[in-house]
């Protein structure tokens, strides 16, 4: 997956 | 990470921290709402889709386990055990959580940033969250004698998500391409949300009196 559609915030 | 985010979630864990806090020592779970803890239950589940899927950091995946145990294990100690269950009030919970489901859901489906199941449920969870406080504030309002335990765990609760609006603030000034309208916007209605309580809670501790809401 590209670093866009990963969900950082908790 | 920045200080704004750092302090947010460390809220948020002290919130659920107070409240298991409470169930466990007191054995009670009085003036507290088992809707609004199985609507965040049911943000965590879907919202954490991919625990097991994306690593982040250690911090991430260590928080994210203990928000899935800590909200889980709060439903079941006010739905099954046999000492605090007495203490829970339904007929005053009586806030139809499941009608919050049900549009969130379905405005998940319309406003996302990408139609995917994972991207949808992560929607879904944020939209859920910013209204899941809802049955715990109608709660309150209505057994209007606020214990300290849930009066600090409803303010941490709401603290938690204003400190994340000064986290979006600051990546925005200092990430580029940080842009999450969904995100911002269903935080700030969430944060509203408290902002009578927040007033209430204030005026009691600022006049030192017990903490009420006008009914």
């Amino acid at each position: 997956t590209d670093e866009s559609d990963v969900h950082d915030e908790l | 990470m920045n200080i704004f985010r750092l302090a947010g979630d460390m809220t948020h864990l002290a919130s659920v921290l107070v409240l298991l806090l409470k169930i466990h020592t007191i054995k009670s779970c009085a003036g507290i709402s088992l809707k609004t803890q199985e609507l965040y239950a049911l943000v965590f589940a879907t919202r954490y889709l991919d625990l097991f899927t994306d690593y982040i950091s250690l911090y991430n995946t260590l928080m994210k386990l203990i928000f899935l145990v800590s909200s889980f294990s709060i439903v079941w100690y006010i739905r099954h055990h046999k000492i605090v269950r007495r203490s829970y009030d339904k007929d005053q919970d009586t806030f139809r959580h499941y009608f919050l489901v049900l549009p969130c859901f379905l405005l998940a489906l319309v406003i996302n940033e990408k139609f995917t199941v994972k991207e949808i449920m992560w929607t879904f969870s944020l939209y859920l969250e910013a209204v899941a406080i809802l049955p715990q504030l109608v709660l309150l309002q209505r057994t209007r004698n606020i214990d300290n335990l849930t009066g600090q765990y409803v303010f941490l609760l709401g603290a938690y998500r204003s400190l994340y609006i000064l986290n979006w603030i600051y990546r925005y000034f200092t990430e580029p391409h940080y842009v999450h309208w969904i995100t911002w916007i269903s935080g700030l209605v969430q944060t509203l949300l408290y902002a009578d309580f927040f007033y209430y809670y204030f005026q009691s501790w600022k006049n030192n009196v017990k903490l009420e809401l006008p009914a």
